[in-house]
Order: C-alpha cells, then sequence, then structure tokens
C-alpha cells in the first residue's frame, strides 16, 4: 500500500522534527 | 502534572516555530528552523504538510500539539 509507506516516512520525518527540537531545549540550561 | 508540562513542551516548541508570535506557523516559519535543525528544506515542508492536518497552509497550536502527541504516544513500537 503506497498510502501506508508514504505516512511511515512522514512519521519518521516527524520523529526527526521532534527529536530535534527536543535536544534543542534540553541542548540549553 | 505531567499534562501540563507536556502543553508547556507543546507551547515551547510552538513558539520555536512561530517566534513572530502570531499564534500560528506558515510555511515560511518552517523554512527558518532550516539551520536550526538537522533538517533539510524538503524534509520540513514534509513536517508542515503532516501536521496541517487541514491543509489551509497554517499550523495552529492544536494542529502542532495532535502532531506532538502522535509522536509521543502513537508510534508504532513493535
Amino acid at each position: 500500500d503506497p498510502n501506508m509507506k508514504g505516512a511511515a516516512a512522514n512519521e519518521g520525518v516527524l520523529a526527526n522534527f521532534f527529536n530535534s527540537l527536543l535536544s534543542k531545549k534540553t541542548g540549553s540550561p | 502534572t505531567g499534562h501540563s508540562t507536556m502543553l508547556e513542551k507543546t507551547q515551547d516548541f510552538f513558539q520555536i516555530c512561530d517566534i513572530e508570535d502570531k499564534g500560528f506557523i506558515t510555511h515560511r516559519d518552517m523554512q527558518r528552523l532550516h539551520g536550526q535543525l538537522p533538517l533539510s528544506a524538503e524534509e520540513l515542508e514534509n513536517v508542515f504538510d503532516t501536521l496541517d492536518s487541514d491543509g489551509n497552509g497554517y499550523l495552529t497550536l492544536q494542529e502542532f500539539s495532535s502532531g506532538f502527541s502522535e509522536f509521543l504516544f502513537g508510534r508504532r513500537i513493535s
């Protein structure tokens, strides 16, 4: 299912994005 | 409580994107994160489109936070 594949890819990008925000926040005291 | 902490975090993150404090995030705001976050411009576009569930080109705090909670709780961990 190509739609499922796209959703999974987006999930990864979203996780990447929020993880980056998380580390950006915790990176500064 | 855990819930209010999460809400604070969501608002924190939202404000990182919405630096002009407009109350919503546009494509342009998202592109400004390029260089601040280790994501390519294309990936940031992808994130925006994924979060913008009604597709109107504006990311509200509600859309943003529902995407965030999906990330926190809705991940498929097998």
